[in-house]
């Protein structure tokens, strides 16, 4: 495993936790997506279908259990914990699930390294998580009201997905044959999608001002 | 046909 890779799960382990943090501290879910959860929550479900078939280190399974078991405990504190669930943005939250979720069953059954049901919901997975903070940036651009930790978190979100780009063309110059490309291509998009979000967090950080996004 | 790389990202 290089740098670039570790400190890509190391960012995404750090956004997940600032979430979770956030919820169960301040007992508050404002400004969090629950359809962007959910989908999450439907991404690691489907990616790790074969956990404990398919061991490939101590690492990888315990990162894979921290995934899911934070993704479907935010889905659980915003849907049905007491407090929690009403600070919830119900209204401002619509972005319909099925706009994401069809296009990408339909470009997985489509395009796929091998069409086999565990290897379909593997490319889903993949093209879910591309799209899944959708639901997430559109709430941040409605409600215009960003706390810090909305902010670090979908900022770690970013962060992670760049780290794993530079993983990439890293092992594509160190390893033999290391072309995984619906992976990459999925990758970059998913990442492109916060060039937008990135430009305003840096002129904020840089001004010292609160993270504001354009209506 | 190259064997596809595994699968051992997260």
């Amino acid at each position: 495993m290089n740098i670039f890779r570790l400190a890509g799960d190391m960012t995404h382990l750090a956004s997940v936790l600032v979430l979770l943090l956030k919820i169960h501290t301040i007992k508050s879910c404002s400004g969090v997506s629950l359809k962007t959860q959910e989908l999450y929550a439907l991404v690691f479900a489907t990616r790790y279908l074969d956990i404990f078939v398919t061991y490939v280190s101590f690492y990888n399974t315990v990162m894979k259990l921290i995934f899911l078991g934070s993704s479907f405990s935010i889905v659980w504190y915003i849907r049905r914990h007491r407090v929690v669930r009403r600070s919830y943005d119900k209204d401002q939250d619509t972005f319909r699930h099925l706009f994401l979720l069809l296009p990408c069953l339909v470009l997985a059954l489509v395009i796929n390294e091998k069409f086999t049901f565990k290897e379909v919901m593997w490319t889903f997975s993949i093209y879910l998580e591309a799209v899944a903070i959708l639901p997430q940036l559109v709430l941040l651009q409605r409600t215009r009201n960003i706390d810090n930790l909305t902010g670090q978190y979908v900022f770690l979100l970013g962060a992670y997905r760049a780290l794993y780009i530079l993983n990439w063309i890293y092992r594509y110059f160190t390893e033999e044959h290391y072309v995984h490309w619906i992976t990459w291509i999925a990758g970059i998009i998913q990442t492109l999608l916060y060039a937008d979000f990135f430009y305003y967090y840096f002129q904020s950080w840089k001004n010292s001002v609160k993270l504001e996004l354009p209506a | 046909d190259v064997e596809p790389p595994p699968k051992d990202e997260l």
